[in-house]
């Protein structure tokens, strides 16, 4: 059974412990500070007040059979970096560690992280485009040019069938889902008749999302 | 042509900033640190050094012309509470604020912000998904049950066609899209043979997507 750690319980680092949990994983959490240590005393399997920089304290953690650990130290660039280099030389297989910007990041690679992330950046990102477009719910990036998009579908297209909007023809635009009140429908036929009030989940590249969007939308 | 500020340009601020001037949109840039504005300064089309929770600050940048300000402010709970209060009160249409927690977002709410996010927890929540299955590489809530993944394809499905494989019929997941190298393949032919090194986006009910990626991946 995979054990996993979780060490900096920020609101990224706590949010993981969480979902880890939630999902019935076992979770080692562990914080220099006692508030939120006690705070994950309910929720982890495990919740230990300890400085992560301290090789002692990880090889007392056990924190050598944990499968993959989870580095989620913000402000302290040094202790993130410091935490990590000592995790790979410990020998652990995977750590997933958070970049505080791109310099962090190129030291996280050159000293063996596994997978580096910039949850603040990334959603940013993705909230930006869903600014920019009204209509765009979500936006997430597929590649450099294309994007998985959420779009209300609004009354230009309610009553209207998928044969009927052609989107796939006029736009090269793939609607994958549509989410009606509660459901999703996934994969709806030719004939599905769109409602005003639906969310439509559509794939495509990038110019071609805008042009259904300033079209249809 | 619509006008955009950003208060606070931290990792999440900063990157909403970048974003939206790389998309062409006219931002304001506005931070109390004298060294976040001036790396601002050749970003955004305009970048001011102030305090958000200064009303006559707020009318005096022109913040009223404005339709839609970002709150980007991340520990000072008070700070951004008061900047969103008086955004609203300056009658600005729309504000997206960011929120440290769950009571936080309450009082956001209740005070009249349009959209509250929260960058860190979602990105959290994302990434403990990715890490419990390793085959997914990215993983987007569609609602409570339903989600969109990508997954590698592995050796299990290299070299066989989607009829063969007949996901639909067996999984009830529907293969929307196949990134191939640098490639999208939207809306892939039942006839597409998958390589080993693809990455599939499925989209199903998130029982069959862990059936589907358990038999299949
Ligand atoms: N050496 C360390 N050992 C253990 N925990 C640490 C260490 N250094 C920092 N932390 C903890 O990491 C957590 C996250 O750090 P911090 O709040 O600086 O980051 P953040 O990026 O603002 O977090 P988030 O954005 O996830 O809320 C804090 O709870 C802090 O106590
Ligand atoms: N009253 C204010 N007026 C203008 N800017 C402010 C104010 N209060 C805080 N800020 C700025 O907001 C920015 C983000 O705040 P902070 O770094 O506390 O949040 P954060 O949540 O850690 O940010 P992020 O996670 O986006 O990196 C900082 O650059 C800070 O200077």
């Amino acid at each position: 059974k995979k054990e996993f750690a979780v060490i900096g319980l920020g609101r990224f680092g706590g949010s993981i412990c969480r979902e880890l949990s939630k999902e019935g994983m076992e979770v080692l959490a562990i914080d220099l500070d006692e508030d939120k240590v006690n705070e994950y005393k309910e929720i982890a399997a495990h919740a230990v007040i300890a400085d992560s920089t301290d090789e002692n304290v990880l090889k007392e953690l056990g924190v050598r059979n944990i499968d993959h650990v989870i580095v989620a130290i913000g402000d302290n660039i040094q202790a993130s970096i410091l935490t990590a280099l000592m995790l790979k030389e410990l020998g652990i297989k995977t750590i997933t560690v958070k970049a505080q910007n791109d310099y962090h990041e190129k030291v996280l690679n050159k000293i063996g992280a596994d997978h580096v992330v910039h949850p603040e950046r990334d959603m940013g990102k993705r909230i930006a485009h869903n600014i920019i477009s009204n209509n765009i719910l979500d936006y997430i990036e597929l590649s450099d040019d294309h994007s998985v998009v959420e779009v209300k579908a609004g009354s230009k297209m309610g009553g209207k069938t998928l044969v009927d909007l052609d989107i796939r023809a006029h736009y090269g635009c793939n609607v994958v889902a549509i989410k009606r009140d509660r459901d999703v429908i996934v994969s709806p036929l030719a004939t599905e008749e769109i409602e005003q009030s639906d969310v439509l989940i559509v794939i495509g590249a990038d110019k071609d999302i805008s042009r259904f969007e300033k079209n249809l939308v």
